[in-house]
C-alpha cells in the first residue's frame, strides 16, 4: 500500500520533472507531497519555475503556465499507469498558439510507444489541424446532436457553423 | 483490448442511434458550444460505470435521458454501447448500459445482464474507469490548479 | 436598504433576460432569489432555456453556455450600475467563434450610451480584429514585461510570438 | 472623471516603467501566456486600493514586488499611478499607490499622502473599485458559475 504508493509517486514525479521542461522548453519543476510524512496521507503541491523565473507554487503563474504545469501532471501521471483510451476536453482553452503546439507535439511524443486512442475535444485550429481525423458535432435540429465525419481542410468552416 | 467504437441512443442530446468510431492515434471532435462535444465524453464515462448524476452533471441519473425539444417528445430510455476488439480488430466484448426512466440501470457484457461492479471490474483490467485520470473532462484543469494539496492527491491515487 | 436592493434586482433581472436573448439569438432566462424571503439575505440562482431547450439551471448547459449566461449577467449588472472603466480579462476563452463575435457585438451596443473605456484581454483573433485599438505585451527578456503597441494588422503575428 | 492612463514600475514583471494609455472605446491587450497581462489587471486593482494580497495571487502584499530573474535583481519598491482627466483630458487627478519591501503601502492622492480609506472612497465617488464588478479577473467567469447561490448574491451587492 505505502511502498506502491511511494513508487508510483516517484515515478508520476520523473514523468512531471521531464514533461514540465518539455512543454515550458526549460525551466525547472517537481511535486512535493506536504502536510504528513505518511504518503498514504499527504497532499500533493506542485512547485514550479518557469525559465528564467523564480521558483514558486502554482498560483503565482498565469492562466494559461497553470494550464500547461496541469497538462505535465495529467500526462505524468497517465504515463506511469497508460489507459488504453485517453480523452481531453478542452484543456487547450488557455494556451497561446506556440503553446498548443508544444501541447500537441507532447502528445505525439506519449503516443509513440503506447497503444492509447486519443480523443481530443477543441475549439483550437491548431489541435484541429494536427489530428490524425476529425469528427464535428452539429446540432442541425435544435437540440439534437449529429456525428458528422470532417475532413481537415474543412475544420475552419466546421468550427465557424452554428 | 481496444476501444473500438461507441454507440449512443436516447443519452442526453444525443437523441438518435449514433455511432463514433475509435481509431488508433488521435480523433479530434469539433462543433460550436452546446452541440454535445462533453456529451459524448460523459457517456463513456457512463457506460463504464459512473455512479454519481452529479459528476456527469445531472442531480438525479434519469437526467441522462434525452429530455425533449420543441419538436420532439422526450425519451424514457437511454442506451450507451461501448466495443473492445481484440488484437485483430473483431469487436470481442460489447459493454452496455441502459436507463429506463424511474427503474434505474441496467449493465450487460455481450448481452448477459451482470452487475455494476462486475463492469467496473472489466474495465478496471483494462486500466480504466468513470474516475480515471485519463478521462480529462472540461473542468478538470481548472479544478487541479483551484485545488487544496488534500484534494489534489486523488490523481496520484489514480496511478497507483 | 432592502427597497434599493430589489430596485437593483429588478434592473439586473431585465438587463439579464435582454442580453441573454441578445447573446443567445433566442431563448429565455431569468434570475431568481433563493433560500430567504429577504432580498438581502437570498441566494442568487440562474435558470435558462437556451433556443430550442428546456428550462434548466445553469449547471446543466455546456461550457461555453455557461460562460455566455455568466457574461450576460456581468454586464447586466454592469448596466444598471456603470463604471468609467471596464476591464474583462479572458472571458471569450471557452467561446466559440459565432458567440465571440454576439460578445463583441454586445459590447459595441453597450459602449454606444455609456462613456466607460473598455479594457479587454484576449487570445482570440476575432476579437483582437474588433477592438478599436490593440496593445501587445512581450516578453523579450525573460520575466520583464513590456507593453508595444500593435498593428491591428500584425495581431496574428503578435498572438504567435514567443 | 475619465480613466485617462496607468503607469506601472517594479510591481509583478513590469519591472521597468510602463505606461497603458486607456482610451475611449475598445483597448485590447494581447500576447503569449505568462507575458504580464493579467499583471496589468491586478496593478489597476492595487492602485485602487485592493487589500487583500491572496485576491490578486499573492500569498502577501509584498509579493507584488518585482522578485527578479536570473539576469536582474529583485526590486524593493513598486509604484502604480493612476491619471484621472476632466472633460476636457486634462489630467486632475494622479492617485498613486507605493509599495517598499516589509514597509506596507502609502497611498497618495496629487502627490499628498492620505489613507487607503480616503483613496477607496475617491474610487467610490467614480462608482468602481477594486472589487468592482466592472474588473473581470481572469477566473471569474469559472467562479460564477461554479459558485453556489449564496456566493453568487455578492454580484448583485456590487450593483445595488
Ligand atoms: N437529458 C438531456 N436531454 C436533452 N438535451 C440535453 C440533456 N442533457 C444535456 N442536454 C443538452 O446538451 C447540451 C450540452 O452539450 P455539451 O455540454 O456536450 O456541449 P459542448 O459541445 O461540450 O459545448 P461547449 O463547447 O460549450 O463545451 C446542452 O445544451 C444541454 O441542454
Ligand atoms: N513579484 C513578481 N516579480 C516578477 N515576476 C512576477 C511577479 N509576480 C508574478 N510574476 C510573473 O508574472 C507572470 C504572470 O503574468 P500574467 O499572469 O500577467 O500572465 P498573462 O499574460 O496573463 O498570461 P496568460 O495568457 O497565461 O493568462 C508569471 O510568469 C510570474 O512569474
Ligand atoms: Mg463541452
Ligand atoms: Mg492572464
Amino acid at each position: 500500500g505505502r511502498e506502491r504508493m511511494t513508487k508510483s509517486f516517484e515515478s508520476v514525479n520523473n514523468y512531471f520533472k521531464e514533461f514540465f521542461v518539455t512543454l515550458f522548453d526549460g525551466g525547472k519543476a517537481h511535486l512535493k507531497l506536504v502536510e504528513s510524512e505518511d504518503p498514504l496521507e499527504a497532499g500533493l503541491e506542485i512547485m514550479v519555475s518557469p525559465p528564467g523565473k523564480k521558483l514558486q507554487s502554482m498560483s503565482l503563474l498565469s492562466g494559461g503556465e497553470q494550464a500547461l504545469a496541469a497538462i505535465a501532471l495529467l500526462f505524468a501521471v497517465f504515463k506511469t499507469n497508460p489507459a488504453p483510451i485517453c480523452v481531453l476536453d478542452e484543456v487547450d482553452a488557455p494556451l497561446d498558439d506556440s503553446n498548443v503546439h508544444k501541447f500537441c507535439d507532447l502528445i505525439e511524443r506519449i503516443i509513440d510507444n503506447l497503444k492509447t486512442r486519443f480523443l481530443i475535444i477543441t475549439h483550437n485550429t491548431i489541435t484541429m489541424s494536427r489530428m490524425n481525423r476529425l469528427y464535428g458535432v452539429t446540432m442541425e435540429e435544435k437540440g439534437v446532436s449529429q456525428l458528422v465525419s470532417v475532413d481537415l481542410e474543412r475544420a475552419s468552416d466546421m468550427k465557424e457553423a452554428v | 483490448m481496444d476501444f473500438s467504437r461507441i454507440r449512443i441512443t436516447g443519452f442526453k442530446s444525443f437523441v438518435d442511434p449514433t455511432e463514433l468510431k475509435i481509431s488508433q492515434g488521435t480523433t479530434g471532435i469539433v462543433g460550436p458550444n452546446g452541440c454535445g462535444k462533453s456529451n459524448i465524453v460523459e457517456s463513456l464515462k457512463w457506460v463504464m460505470g459512473e455512479s454519481s448524476a452529479k459528476r456527469i452533471r445531472g442531480s438525479e441519473m434519469d437526467d441522462v435521458i434525452f429530455n425533449g425539444t420543441d419538436r420532439r417528445p422526450s425519451r424514457n430510455l437511454a442506451e450507451v454501447q461501448l466495443f473492445l476488439a481484440d488484437n485483430d480488430g473483431n469487436d470481442e466484448v460489447v459493454v452496455s448500459r441502459r436507463i429506463e426512466r424511474e427503474l434505474g440501470s441496467r449493465y450487460l457484457i455481450n448481452g448477459k445482464d451482470v452487475r455494476a461492479r462486475d463492469l467496473q471490474l472489466l474495465f478496471a483490467d483494462e486500466n480504466i474507469g468513470s474516475q480515471s485520470t485519463a478521462l480529462v473532462g472540461q473542468g478538470k484543469i481548472g479544478s487541479i490548479i483551484n485545488s487544496k494539496p488534500q484534494e489534489r492527491r486523488s490523481i496520484l491515487e489514480e496511478a497507483a
